[in-house]
C-alpha cells in the first residue's frame, strides 16, 4: 500500500459520503444520475466477486463491504425511498447505460488477464467503472446549475482515479514485476472523461462562482 | 497486506 492508492480510496470513500450527505440532507436526488450509480454498484458486485475467496486484507475487505453496501443502498433510496425517488428526474437521466454494460462485458471476453469467470468480471468491472460515469455527465451538463454537493460527489469521484493512475506509477517504479495494463489504460480513459468537468470545477472554484458545464 | 497478489487494489 503506498500513499497515492490510501489517498485515492480515501478520495473514493469521501465522493460516497459527500452523495450520502447530499441524498440524507436533502432528501433529494436532483442532479444525480441513478444510471451512474446502478452501472456503479455492477461494477463493485462484479469485481468484489472473490470477497468471500481472497483474502488480502482487512482494510481491503472492509472497503470492498463499504463500497458494495454503499452502491447498493443509494440506488435503493433513489428507486425506493419516497421522498428521494420523487426528487429523480428520469427525464433528465435519459443515456443508455445498457450499452455501456454490453460494450464492457464483450470487451471483457477478448481483453482480460485470464480467460476465467472471475477474470472476465474483474476485466468487465474495470472497463465499465471507466465509463459508468457518463450518464451522470450528461445528466450535469442537461441540468444546467449543478448544487454543491453533486459537484464535490463528482469531482472527488473523479480525482480518486487520477490518484490511482499515480499509484500505479510509483508501483511500476517500485516494483520489479508489476504491470497492470488493463487497470492503467481504462483508469486513464476514466479519468480523461472528467477532464472538461475538471476544468469548469476549477472555473468555479476560482471565480467562486456556481458550477455551469455548457450544454 | 499480502503485496503481489493479483488484484490487491480496490
Amino acid at each position: 500500500m503506498n500513499i497515492f492508492r490510501l489517498a485515492g480510496d480515501m478520495t473514493h470513500l469521501l465522493s460516497i459520503l459527500v452523495l450520502l450527505l447530499k441524498i440524507y440532507a436533502t432528501k433529494s436526488c436532483s442532479g444525480v444520475s441513478r444510471k451512474t450509480q446502478e452501472l456503479y454498484a455492477i461494477v463493485f458486485l462484479a469485481r468484489y466477486l472473490d470477497l468471500f475467496t481472497d483474502f488480502i486484507s482487512v482494510y481491503n475487505t472492509f472497503m470492498k463491504i463499504v463500497f458494495i453496501a454503499s452502491s447498493l443502498a443509494i440506488v435503493w433510496c433513489i428507486r425506493v425511498h419516497p421522498m428521494v425517488k420523487r426528487s429523480y428526474d428520469k427525464d433528465l437521466d435519459t443515456f443508455r447505460h445498457y450499452l455501456l454494460v454490453a460494450a464492457s462485458f464483450l470487451l471483457a471476453l477478448f481483453l482480460h488477464e485470464k480467460f476465467t469467470f472471475l477474470e472476465i468480471f474483474w476485466a468487465f468491472s474495470i472497463y465499465l467503472e471507466a465509463v459508468a460515469i457518463l450518464p451522470q455527465l450528461v445528466l450535469l451538463q442537461r441540468s444546467g446549475n449543478v448544487d454543491n454537493l453533486t459537484g464535490q460527489y463528482v469531482f472527488f469521484l473523479g480525482a480518486y482515479r487520477g490518484l490511482y493512475i499515480l499509484n500505479w506509477i510509483y508501483r511500476y517504479l517500485t516494483e520489479p514485476r508489476f504491470t497492470r495494463w488493463i487497470a492503467c489504460v481504462s483508469g486513464v480513459v476514466q479519468t480523461a472523461l472528467y477532464a472538461d468537468f475538471f476544468y469548469y470545477y476549477f472555473i468555479s472554484w476560482k471565480n467562486n462562482s456556481k458550477l455551469k458545464l455548457p450544454a | 497486506i499480502v503485496e503481489g497478489k493479483y488484484h490487491d487494489e480496490l
